[in-house]
């Protein structure tokens, strides 16, 4: 554990938590992409399978089974007790077009052919692009509450700050992964837009509107 | 291996 991974994990931890507060205290998942947030529950489902074969740490533990519930609630908030409020007409990007690839992918470049491998292998391909049809929402209305550019800010800081660490890990301990370095850069890189125009215009109080 | 280290990342 170094800065970079910690600061990353709290990051990841803090953009949950601002998505599932903002909903509930609103009443109201308008601006939100139910679709990257089934995403984001299929990545973790697949990726945390580990949960019942391996244990590695409590705050391994913790944090697994808090990114797992925090997903399915949030799902369920979107798809069940908000659902009135759900924004699907303008949620229309074509997840099949993210999972099959990411499949098919983790089928031909992975460690190891093996069930578990391939799933985790999976999830960190849908991870780098499971935030599309959230960008795909906003670029589609043209704009983005405060709210939620924050838990943006936070998600998308959340893997930059993992590459800082696997800087820093290839360094100090001779350690990298190209699968998951990789996926982390196509990751960061779909944020850069998005980290733009939340520096230039959430940071300085304006809402985050998108040039017609 | 290398890949076991980064399972335990989240």
């Amino acid at each position: 554990m170094n800065i970079f991974r910690l600061t990353g994990d709290l990051s990841h931890l803090l953009a949950i938590i601002i998505l599932l507060v903002k909903i509930w205290k609103t009443r109201s998942c308008a601006g939100i992409s139910g679709k990257s947030q089934l995403l984001f529950a299929l990545v973790y489902t697949t990726r945390y399978l580990d949960l019942v074969s391996t244990y590695i740490s409590a705050y391994n533990t913790f944090m697994k089974l808090i990114f797992i519930c925090a997903s399915y609630a949030t799902v369920y908030l979107i798809y069940m007790k908000f659902k009135a409020t759900y924004d699907h007409n303008h949620d229309t990007f074509r997840v099949e077009f993210l999972i099959l690839p990411s499949f098919v992918l983790s089928l031909l470049i992975n460690h190891d052919f093996a069930v578990l491998e391939i799933l985790w292998t999976f999830s960190i391909y849908l991870e780098s692009v499971a935030i599309l049809p959230q960008l795909f929402l906003v670029s589609k209305t043209g704009e983005a509450e405060s709210i939620t550019s924050h838990y943006l800010f936070a998600l998308g800081s959340y893997r930059g700050l993992y590459l800082l660490n696997w800087i820093y890990r290839y360094y100090a301990e001779s350690h990298y992964d190209l699968i998951a370095i990789v996926a982390g850069v196509v990751q960061t890189v779909l944020y850069c837009d998005f980290f733009y125009l939340y520096v230039t215009k959430v940071l300085k109080g304006k809402k985050l509107q998108l040039p017609a | 291996t290398s890949h076991s280290q980064t399972k335990d990342e989240l």
